[in-house]
């Protein structure tokens, strides 16, 4: 997976 | 969302809410390390900036903002409306020890380098240590009231969930972050040695104070 962020995690 | 991950926001946010609640309360923030504040508020400041740029949901956006506001009150509290009982002389952790390393360390090992990768990744190195002015205060002192081992204990336990969230989707999705894996499996080691006590003394009814 090239995409990191954004997260969902806080 | 799994339930490691739900339960991990709850006790993250119940912590912040203790510790207000204690500051409130008894009007003195005494036993508190503002330090440890400031980089908690310094982590999310650096870490939501994608309030700005990135929608998920009402949840995610009301909790970022929750967080921000709870942890500014807190700094507040302490250095401005209850300053006076404010325990300067025992909250003596140098910060520029946690803060170098961990903004060298965010610019060398990234996801990728733009502006707002490096300052997540900046706040999640700097969470996972932001507690060690608190912990070296208590060590200090050798002692801590109750309820500021309460606030310590919901802490540590949303370090743990969110380990947990981790394998969880890495069980489910195969998804992983090594940047806050590495991280986690960090902070939640620091909480070890407290949770330790925690069981042993605090929830036997005994006052958490070292030999």
């Amino acid at each position: 997976h090239a995409l990191h962020l954004p997260h969902d995690e806080l | 969302m799994n339930i490691f991950r739900i339960l991990g926001d709850v006790s993250h946010l119940l912590a912040m809410i203790i510790l207000l609640v204690k500051i409130w309360r008894s009007k003195s923030c005494a036993g508190i390390s503002g330090k440890s504040q400031v980089l908690f508020a310094i982590v999310f400041t650096s870490r939501y900036l994608d309030l700005f740029t990135n929608f998920f949901s009402i949840y995610n956006t009301v909790m970022k903002f929750v967080f921000l506001m709870c942890a500014y009150i807190t700094v507040y509290l302490i250095y401005g409306k209850f300053r006076k009982t404010f325990d300067n002389e025992n909250d003596s952790f140098r910060l520029e020890f946690l803060l170098i390393p961990v903004t060298g360390l965010s610019f060398l090992e990234n996801q990728s380098f733009t502006p707002l990768e490096i300052l997540w990744t900046f706040s999640i190195y700097l969470e996972s240590v932001a507690i060690l002015p608190q912990l070296f205060m208590i060590s200090k002192t050798g002692e801590a009231e109750t309820i500021t081992t309460h606030y310590l204990f919901f802490l540590g336990l949303y370090h743990a969930l969110y380990l947990a969230n981790w394998i969880w989707r890495y069980q489910t999705e195969n998804y992983y972050d090594q940047i806050a894996v590495v991280s986690g499996v960090v902070q939640t080691i620091f909480y070890c040695d407290f949770f330790y006590l925690y069981v042993t003394k605090v929830l036997k009814g005994k006052k958490l104070s070292l030999p």
